[in-house]
């Protein structure tokens, strides 16, 4: 008599989130851009024998990102996911793992990330700012401003731009630009900087300090811009694997100053 | 001629009379969202 097949591994059974949370925690620790994902479903599972306490086991997950940049070291437990309204973005990830002696491991991943559409917001929401374009000129400015605005009153290490991670624009009642971007720590003091700011490099992989930074500059009626920046220290990260399809700008040169 | 027989097996199964209050166990998947559906 042939053996009864296993029942099919159910989205919400607790070795499917499990798996999940195995997958997202990969995902997250070796993306180097955006901001971290946490799972919002189990969209698919699927587990294929291999033999004795072997299986190969390919899971859908729909995750969102939080307000956690990928960089920072605050737990996913901690990190917030972005609202609805707040422009959210979602992650739909295809990932492949490896079940041995119940260790799992991943073996392949691929997420494609996008921002929820913008008439589902306006539905919800018809006032709320939408994420603007990352190459959008205001944004750029706005970014270049802030950062230069904050090397030149640090008395630490001079900061490069690695990457926009969002950017809102609202133009009623107050035009205002909102960004949030990464940063590096170079080899130069920002005093340095000044007189020479050619010569200043991101800090060695052994050496990284990274942080991030939100920017907010008023442009109408009145003028005003208010950085705010903080730096995580040295982390040792998992090498990069690109695993995120990135829509917008992306840098030649990571660090590559925009002023 | 090709016949799709597992396919009739499952519909003669919903045909099987059902005790009064039975809820069907819910699809494997997809599962619930944790979150909010975009």
């Amino acid at each position: 008599v042939p053996a009864v097949p296993p029942a099919p591994l159910g989205c919400d059974d607790p070795e499917s989130l499990a798996i999940a949370e195995a997958a997202v925690n990969y995902i997250n620790g070796h993306s180097h851009h955006g901001y971290k994902f946490a799972l919002n479903r189990v969209e698919d599972i699927r587990v294929v024998p291999q033999g004795p306490n072997s299986d190969i086991i390919f899971i859908e997950l729909d995750l969102l990102e939080t307000k956690c940049p990928i960089l920072s070291p605050t737990p996913l437990a901690n990190c917030t996911v972005r609202s609805f309204v707040e422009h959210a973005v979602e992650g739909d990830c295809d990932v492949k793992l490896q079940k041995v002696d119940g260790t799992l491991s991943v073996l392949a991943s691929k997420c494609h990330s996008h921002a929820d559409s913008r008439e589902d917001i306006r539905k919800v929401c018809p006032d709320c700012p939408l994420l603007a374009k990352m190459n959008n000129t205001e944004v750029l400015g706005a970014v270049s401003a802030a950062l230069n605005d904050y090397n030149s009153k640090t008395t630490d290490s001079y900061l490069r731009l690695l990457e926009i991670g969002r950017a809102k624009i609202q133009y009623h009642p107050v035009h205002t630009v909102v960004a949030e971007f990464a940063v590096g720590a170079t080899n130069c003091s920002a005093e340095e900087a000044k007189a020479n700011v050619g010569a200043c490099q991101l800090l060695p992989e052994d050496q990284s300090n990274f942080g991030f930074c939100t920017a907010v500059m008023v442009k109408h009626p009145s003028q005003d811009l208010q950085v705010d920046c903080q730096l995580y220290g040295h982390q040792v990260r998992a090498p990069h694997i690109p695993l995120l399809s990135r829509p917008g700008v992306t840098y030649a040169h990571p660090g590559q100053d925009t002023s | 001629s090709v016949t799709k027989r597992a396919v009739a097996e499952a519909a003669q199964h919903d045909k099987v009379p059902r005790p009064v209050g039975f809820v069907p166990p819910p699809p494997p998947c997809p599962g619930k969202i944790l979150h909010f559906d975009i």
